[in-house]
């Protein structure tokens, strides 16, 4: 473990309890999509099918653990306790189209053709894309309630201190996938709109709304 | 082949 992994492990906890706390207080999902957070319920789920059989550490499986439930919980809140309040008229992204390319990429380009590396390709994949439809969603909309772009930072800075991560154990661990390296790269640049906007707009009290 | 590493990230 080092700081950067920890630090990202900690934003992307942020994350997901901020938008969780946004949807419970407000009791409302406007502005957020549903189709990113199921598509993060699928990246935990076929990611830590080995929570069971293969034990790292207690913050490794609590992490685990809570990553999957609370993004469980934010789909139920949003898809059925507080259903009135999605706005599925903009999001609209046809999430087929990025669950079954990166289907077929995980099984052509993978570590190891077995079930549980094939799942877990799936999932580094999935990952790099599942917030399109949260990008597209907003792109619709015009503007994201600040609490909104409060998630998608912390989220974004996740995975770019992962790349820390991964430059820090190449060079003092000799530790390296390239597949979770390319996968964390598009993830992150993903976001590089979203960050320029974040820190030009918001960290400066503004509303971030999209130039129309 | 591909030398089972652990998966220790989340």
């Amino acid at each position: 473990m080092n700081i950067f992994r920890l630090v990202g492990d900690l934003s992307h906890l942020l994350a997901i309890f901020v938008l969780l706390l946004k949807i419970w207080k407000s009791r409302s999902c406007a502005g957020v999509s549903g189709k990113s957070q199921i598509l993060f319920a699928l990246v935990f789920i076929t990611r830590y099918l080995d929570l069971f059989t293969n034990f790292i550490s207690v913050y490794n499986s609590l992490m685990k653990v809570i990553f999957i439930a609370s993004t469980v919980a934010t789909v139920y809140l949003m898809y059925i306790k507080f259903k009135a309040t999605y706005d599925s008229n903009h999001d609209t992204f046809r999430i087929e189209f990025l669950v079954v390319p990166v289907g077929g990429l995980a099984f052509l380009v993978n570590h190891d053709f077995t079930p549980l590396e094939i799942l877990w390709t799936f999932s580094i994949y999935l990952e790099s894309v599942a917030i399109l439809p949260q990008l597209f969603m907003i792109s619709k909309t015009g503007e994201a309630e600040t609490i909104t772009s409060h998630y998608l930072f912390a989220l974004g800075s996740y995975r770019a201190l992962y790349l820390l991560n991964w430059i820090y154990r190449y060079y003092f661990e000799g530790y390296f996938d390239l597949i979770a390296v390319v996968a964390g790269c598009v993830q992150t640049i993903l976001y590089c709109d979203f960050f320029y906007l974040y820190i030009t707009k918001v960290m400066w009290g503004k509303k971030l709304s999209l130039p129309a | 082949d591909y030398e089972e590493v652990t998966k220790d990230e989340l």
